[in-house]
C-alpha cells in the first residue's frame, strides 16, 4: 500500500 | 496604482484554465518582478507557481512594492471568458486597501472595449519556500505527449510510476481490469525541435504519483508545445510549462510513499 505524502514534509512555511 | 497590460490576452485565459480545478482561490501577487502567484490545493499534495514577468506586458505598473490580491478562481475565469482570444487584457486595481480590480478587454481593432470590475476576497495565504534543487533526471518531451500518456493511463489506473532510466522516460500504471507501460525514448532528430524528447539523467529515479493530479497539470498543454519533467527520488516531481517569452507555470506534486 502506497501513501499519498504531503509536501509540508518537504518544503518549509515561509 | 497598478496597471498591467498584456497584448496577448488569450495567455491569462489559458493560465486561469490550467489552475482553476486545483485551487479555488489565490493570492496574485504583483511586484517589480511580475506578476505572480503561488498556490496549493487544499489537500497540500500539489502546487502551482505562476510567473508573469514585467517586462512581458506591454506596459507594467505596479507602485506598491508587494501587493497581493486576493481572487476566487471560479469568478476570475467567468470574467475572462468574456475576453476574446485576441483581446489585449489590462488589469488595474488602486492599490492596498482597495477591494476591487478591473479588468480591460480590448478587441485587436479597437472596436470594442469592456471593463469588468471584480471583488477581491483578503486570503490567509501560506507561502511555502521551494529551494533550487539539483534533479535526478530532467526529461523534456512535447507536452501533448505527456498530456495524452496521463489521459490513456488514468483510464487504467488511479497512479503512475514515472521511472527515468537509459532507455528512456517510463509511465507505468495498473488497475483492476490489467496494467500499462509506455516508454518514451530520447529523440533529437526531429523536424521540429518542440517535438524532441530529451532526457538529461545524473541518476535513474522512479516515484509515484496520483494521476488525478498529473491530469490537471495538463490543462497548461495549451501554453506549450513542451512540458519540463523534473525528478528527484527525494522530492516532489516539478511539471513546467514554460509561457512564452513571459515566464512559466509550474506544478509541484508530491508522491506517493510506501507504507
Amino acid at each position: 500500500p502506497e501513501m499519498q505524502a504531503s509536501l509540508n514534509s518537504f518544503y518549509l512555511f515561509l | 496604482m497598478l496597471e498591467l497590460r498584456l497584448v496577448q490576452g488569450s495567455l491569462l485565459k489559458k493560465v486561469i484554465e490550467s489552475l482553476k480545478d486545483l485551487v479555488n482561490d489565490a493570492n496574485f501577487d504583483c511586484s517589480s518582478t511580475g506578476f505572480s502567484l503561488q498556490a496549493m490545493d487544499s489537500s497540500h499534495v500539489a502546487l502551482m507557481s505562476l510567473l508573469l514577468r514585467s517586462d512581458g506586458f506591454e506596459h507594467y505598473r505596479c507602485d506598491h512594492g508587494n501587493f497581493p490580491m486576493g481572487m476566487k478562481l471560479e469568478n476570475l475565469s467567468k470574467i475572462l471568458k468574456c475576453a476574446g482570444n485576441d483581446d489585449i487584457i489590462t488589469i488595474k486595481a488602486d492599490g492596498p486597501g482597495n477591494d476591487t480590480v478591473t479588468f480591460m478587454f480590448e478587441s485587436p481593432s479597437q472596436e470594442k472595449i469592456a471593463d469588468y470590475e471584480m471583488k477581491l476576497m483578503d486570503i490567509d495565504s501560506e507561502h511555502l519556500g521551494i529551494p533550487e534543487a539539483e534533479f535526478h533526471a530532467i526529461v523534456r518531451m512535447p507536452s501533448s505527449e505527456f498530456a495524452r500518456i496521463c489521459k490513456d493511463l488514468s483510464s487504467i489506473g488511479d497512479t503512475v510510476v514515472i521511472s527515468v532510466t537509459k532507455e528512456g522516460i517510463k509511465f507505468s500504471t495498473k488497475g483492476d481490469i490489467g496494467t500499462a507501460n509506455v516508454v518514451c525514448r530520447q529523440n533529437t532528430t526531429v523536424d521540429k525541435p518542440e517535438d524532441a524528447t530529451i532526457i538529461e539523467m545524473q541518476q535513474p529515479v522512479s516515484l509515484t504519483f496520483a494521476l488525478r493530479y498529473m491530469n490537471s497539470f495538463t490543462k497548461a498543454t495549451p501554453l506549450s508545445n513542451t512540458v519540463t519533467i523534473s525528478l528527484s527520488s527525494d522530492l516532489p516531481v516539478v511539471v513546467e510549462y514554460k509561457i512564452a517569452e513571459m515566464g512559466y507555470i509550474r506544478f509541484y506534486l508530491a508522491p506517493k510513499i510506501e507504507e
